[in-house]
């Protein structure tokens, strides 16, 4: 067991037992700040986690972070990490994110397909989707980024269970999904909703499902455009910003458009950096690096939260 | 464990929408299980496959034949995973 956040290794991938375990530590190091919960149970019934940041109140507005939801994605749950443990530390030493730590909770969830993730280390790394198993198929899964009730099952989505996109038999059949959305209605004072995949180095806002501009179009471009300058000014790794549907494809039960269309304004996805060899197999050497200049982003889109209450 | 062995991961830098057409022409068949890393959508975006051993040359006739450009950005799967799995384990001892 790591018995300390210092002697934990971000710059190294770990298994879900690990991860799991290091929350452990993290919550014991900062007791005042940061809780385990949670949410639910995988289709495997493994346990689902959030760390939640907060210096007390009550459903104070917040900020949701999910990573990993496509299993294979791996740098995204190690980002998950290191972003937490940067969010733990830097809370009294940064005064800008301690002034927002303040005034609003962030609810991160590292491992948001636990099943897939544990596939990914004992049988298949190349999994991506869920587990799950549907009647009348022999093939197991459903994309849990085409699981959410925005245009389910529309373009950019499969009915093919056989399929890495598959959608699954209905909106928010993927408990793993379901889950979430459950927390998130039951808080019902979100207003960011974030989240992290990889790879290609985008930054994305909705709509998924359909490529007319959302009325909330121009301040989402606009925030994403800085947030891509901060985080291209430590390595120069380039982003793209826009729509899901205009920078990569019309895909519909996307997170972000569900988050968007209930009402979070603030919603976005990354698409994390690849060195442009490797894939889904970024080398952990590269884990620091990404995280890292993720960070600037994340905490630029962070604060703008802050500063535009709605 | 599944195994990689012998799959490559091929990149094509799509120069046009002939070729997007061609590549999901490539993406609807289904029995040479090629595995869509990055779909083809557009000429501004590069298309990563990781294509099994068994697919490898049927797929690079396709290309060649529609004279669609690729690079082999993985040649040999299964020892990128090895290498991955190594530094795991080191990392754990």
């Amino acid at each position: 067991k790591e018995r300390s956040t210092r002697s934990f290794d971000f710059g190294a991938y770990h298994t879900l037992e690990t991860i799991y375990s290091w929350m452990d530590t993290l919550v014991a190091q900062h007791p005042n700040l940061v809780t385990k919960q949670e949410i639910g149970r995988s289709y495997e019934n493994r346990p689902m986690y959030v760390l939640k940041f907060s210096t007390g109140g009550s459903k104070r507005p917040a900020i949701w972070i999910d990573a990993g939801i496509h299993s294979r994605e791996w740098v995204t749950q190690a980002t998950g990490v290191w972003t937490a443990n940067k969010i733990a530390t830097d809370y009294g030493r940064d005064t800008s994110l301690t002034s927002l730590l303040n005034t609003m909770d962030i609810y991160m969830l590292i491992l948001a397909n636990p099943d897939g993730y544990v596939y990914t280390h004992t049988n298949n790394r190349m999994w991506r989707k869920t587990r799950s198993k549907f009647s009348g198929s022999v093939c197991r899964g459903a994309d849990p980024n085409r699981n959410w009730d925005a245009g389910f099952g529309g373009p950019g989505a499969s009915n093919n269970p056989c399929l890495d996109t598959y959608h699954g038999p209905s909106a928010h059949s993927e408990i793993e999904v379901k889950n979430v959305v459950n927390l998130i209605k039951s808080h019902g004072n979100f207003k960011s909703f974030i989240s992290v995949h990889a790879y290609s180095q985008l930054l994305m806002y909705p709509h998924g499902y359909s490529c007319n501009n959302v009325p909330d179009q121009p301040e989402l471009d606009s925030v994403g455009k800085a947030a891509v300058q901060k985080l291209a000014s430590l390595y120069g790794t380039s982003y793209k910003v826009g729509s899901i549907c205009k920078i990569i494809y019309q895909a519909s039960g996307g997170s972000i458009d569900w988050s968007y269309d209930v009402g979070i304004k603030y919603s976005f996805a990354f698409e994390l950096r690849d060195t442009g060899r490797y894939g889904f197999l970024l080398p952990a050497n590269q884990i620091i690096p990404t995280a890292e200049e993720t960070w600037l982003a994340l905490k630029h889109i962070l604060e703008y939260v802050r500063d535009h209450p709605y | 464990e599944r195994v990689f062995v012998g799959d490559q991961v091929i990149r094509v830098n799509v120069q046009s929408e002939e070729d997007v057409q061609f590549l999901q022409a490539l993406e609807a068949q289904q029995e040479w299980e090629l595995d869509f890393w990055l779909h083809p959508v557009s000429p501004e975006l590069p298309v990563d496959i990781r294509v099994p051993r068994s697919s490898l040359s049927a797929v690079k006739e396709y290309l060649h034949a529609h004279n669609i450009h690729f690079t082999v950005i993985i040649d040999n799967l299964q020892e990128l995973l090895d290498e991955e799995k190594a530094e795991m384990e080191e990392n754990q001892m």
